[in-house]
Parts: structure tokens; C-alpha cells; sequence
């Protein structure tokens, strides 16, 4: 099973078209395994992007060069997908009890 | 399936048991109709609600993409609060007894079970794509409407990529034969997350479509009553306008195939969890969503074509 340990989710902000079309040049740079969860499209739309640990420097350092505004939306997608399993096995086991 | 847990989410195997045990409950009301198979071989399950023979469809889809898990999980909810409602609610039961609805509820199986075992955070379909190691196809961009225009990939390994060609992912072509055998869909809805949203055609192009007056109309009053509930707020209109440009989308076939109400939600979040909204999110979520969706229904039903 895959992990995402390490994986943050970016939620990017893009004042305007020049800085959107960066984030669009961003998006075609396969070798950084981006995922966006919400793309970029527009300046008055967030951009939600999964960067894996191993490019989060890069994505970083380029977000900074080019002052463009962002949040951690998820700090360790992984802590998360661990708590959405524990949760679904919380629900199982009180519904095999009941 | 009245001690069926709604507000957790489940595995396919769980949610195919819960289909069939709510059809075996509600015997000449519920039916079963597999449309099709996936690509790894896979029953393509809807769920039919239906009072009466040659009633024109109403028709919900959920999990397309396979990682919106709030959206399988609101489709549970919707079937289990369809059968409780019947004969007790006047408006649905009015809708009932003229309409039948159709609901898919995990319309990307591979895709889901994907998720369950092996990545999370997997979109597309499992279709291999010969001459690329990567796997799939979004399903939202294979629809023959726009198809292979802007706002699509062409590139395999893309999480937008279009296919090869227009209803290449069989989960497509089997609801795309469904709906062209059945004739009298009168309400499309296809489910989606996050973003909070109710979105109308088109995708891939910005001429309006020529309904655009009353889809929106129709659409501040559905979110109205979503947010009625819980206070949460959706953006609303066409979707190349609110969202982006998306060609190839499933509601954009269905408009340009004569059905009039056809939308797309985008449910919650807005972005603090996005594709992994907690469990004790999913009623609220399926709550506010139903309120909206009934108002699609009542006016499809109260303004037929």
C-alpha cells in the first residue's frame, strides 16, 4: 500500500495571471509528482496541491523565489490517512459488538 | 440496513452487501440493475427506486472519481434515506410516484477498491494505457462533449488524461448505454468533492447553454436549501465560468443529449481536508446535499419537457 508519509498539502495562492501561469508550468513538471487536488485555473481560486517529501524543498524554494503566497493545508497526509483508518476499524469493531 | 453505519467509511465488498440487503428489504420497490462491467471485471451496480412501470428517471451518480469517498458514502446515505422517505415524506413520494430514480452508487469500482488497497489517493479509472507504465483514465474527461479540447490531458500519466478515444473506460460507455437505451432521463446528477459547488453546462465551451437562465436559477435555489441546514456556503453556475475549463465532462454529454437538468455538486470541504474529510463529516454532508437534491427532483418533476 502506498504511503504518503511526509506528503503536505499545499493550498497556493496566485495574485495574478503571471503567477497562475507559473503554477501551470509547475503542474506539467512530472518528475516533482505533483497532485492537484484543486488546479490552477483562475486567481480567485485556491490552488490544493499534494507535494511528495522529496520535492517539498523544491516546491519551497520556487513558491518563495517567485513570492507566491501559501498555506500547509496538511501538514503529513499520511497522519491523516492513519487516523481515517483507525476511525473505519473504531466503527467496525463497536458494529461487530453491537 | 437500518444498523448499517453511515457515518463511517466502507470497503466495495461492504457496500455491494449493503445493496443487495437493501433491495432484499424493500423487495418491488428497490431493485438491483448491473449496466455493465468494469474493466478489471467488475458489476457495474445501480440501484433502481420505482413505483410503477415506464416512469421517465432521475438519475444520481456517485464516486466517479474514486478518492472522493464522501461521495460513495453520501450515496449510501441517499439510498437508505430514499426507502425511510417513501410513503412518509409527500414530496418525495410524490416524486416516486411519478419518477423513478436511478443511483450509482460507486460508479468507478476499480478505482475504489484501488483505494482501499493499495492508493489511497487514486482518481481514475485501472485501465492500463498500452506504451505508458501509467495506469487509468479520468472518467470525467471521456465523455464524447468537447472531447479531447482544453481542459483534458492527452498525456497518459496525467490525472486529467482524456483516453484514447470518447467512451473508451467501459464504466462510461455502461452508463452512456444506459442512458440512450432508457430514453427519459429527466435529471442528471453526477457527485463529486470538494469545493462546495452546484455546477450546470458547459465545461468546454463558454457559449452558454441555452437552458443557462433557469440551471441557475435552479441552482440558488438548491444551494439555498443546502445551506439551510448547516450554514455551508457553495459557489453556483456554469461549470467553464465557476471552475474551470473541463472538456469531455459527464454532465456536458448529458445536456447535449437532451437531458435539461443536468448538474454536477462538488461537496465539502472547501480545503481543510479535501479528499479525506472525516467520517463524522459524511451525514452532514449527505444531509444538506439530499435538500438540494430534492429540489432538482421537485422542480424536474414540476416542470416536465
Amino acid at each position: 500500500k502506498e504511503t504518503f508519509e511526509g506528503h503536505q498539502v499545499l493550498r497556493i495562492t496566485a495574485l495574478n495571471e503571471a503567477q497562475l501561469d507559473l503554477l501551470k508550468e509547475l503542474h506539467d513538471k512530472e518528475q516533482l509528482g505533483l497532485d492537484f487536488w484543486m488546479e490552477p485555473s483562475d486567481v480567485s481560486l485556491p490552488i490544493d496541491v499534494r507535494v511528495p517529501f522529496h520535492s517539498l524543498q523544491d516546491i519551497r524554494a520556487f513558491l518563495m523565489y517567485h513570492e507566491i503566497y501559501y498555506d500547509i493545508m496538511i501538514q503529513d497526509l499520511q497522519d491523516v490517512l492513519d487516523e481515517e483508518q483507525r476511525e473505519m476499524l473504531r466503527a467496525k469493531s463497536l458494529q461487530s459488538r453491537s | 440496513t437500518d444498523d448499517f453505519n453511515y457515518a463511517s467509511y466502507h470497503t466495495l465488498n461492504e457496500i455491494n452487501s449493503f445493496i443487495d440487503q437493501l433491495v432484499q428489504e424493500n423487495p418491488g420497490f428497490v431493485s438491483k440493475i448491473v449496466i455493465g462491467q468494469s474493466y478489471e471485471g467488475r458489476p457495474l451496480n445501480i440501484l433502481k427506486f420505482s413505483t410503477g412501470a415506464n416512469r421517465p428517471g432521475l438519475w444520481i451518480d456517485t464516486g466517479i472519481h474514486s478518492r472522493e469517498w464522501v461521495t460513495q458514502a453520501s450515496g449510501i446515505w441517499f439510498s437508505k434515506k430514499i426507502v425511510t422517505d417513501y410513503g412518509r415524506d409527500a414530496e418525495l413520494t410524490d416524486i416516486l410516484n411519478k419518477y423513478d430514480i436511478f443511483l450509482e452508487i460507486v460508479t468507478n469500482p476499480d478505482g475504489f477498491q484501488f483505494t482501499h488497497t493499495s492508493n489511497r489517493m487514486w482518481r481514475k479509472t485501472r485501465k492500463p494505457n498500452p506504451g505508458s507504465s501509467c495506469v487509468g483514465v479520468d472518467p470525467n474527461r471521456n465523455w464524447d462533449a468537447g472531447f479531447g479540447g482544453p481542459g483534458a490531458s492527452s498525456t497518459p500519466c496525467s490525472e486529467t488524461y482524456r483516453g484514447p478515444r470518447a467512451h473508451s473506460e467501459p464504466e462510461v460507455k455502461a452508463i452512456v448505454d444506459f442512458v440512450k437505451s432508457h430514453g427519459n432521463i429527466k435529471a442528471f446528477v453526477s457527485i463529486h468533492s470538494y469545493s462546495q459547488m452546484l455546477l450546470y453546462p458547459y465545461g468546454y465551451t463558454k457559449t452558454p447553454c441555452k437552458d443557462q437562465a433557469e440551471l441557475h436559477e435552479l441552482a440558488r435555489k438548491a444551494i439555498t436549501e443546502l445551506s439551510s441546514l448547516y450554514n455551508t456556503q457553495y459557489r453556483y453556475g456554469s461549470i467553464i465560468t465557476t471552475i474551470y475549463q473541463a472538456s469531455g465532462g459527464t454532465v456536458d454529454w448529458t445536456y447535449d443529449q437532451g437531458i435539461k437538468y443536468s448538474y454536477t455538486f462538488e461537496l465539502r470541504d472547501t480545503g481543510r481536508y479535501g479528499f479525506v474529510l472525516p467520517a463524522n463529516q459524511i451525514i452532514p454532508t449527505a444531509q444538506e446535499t439530499w435538500l438540494a437534491l430534492m429540489t432538482i427532483m421537485k422542480h424536474a418533476k414540476n416542470n416536465p419537457y
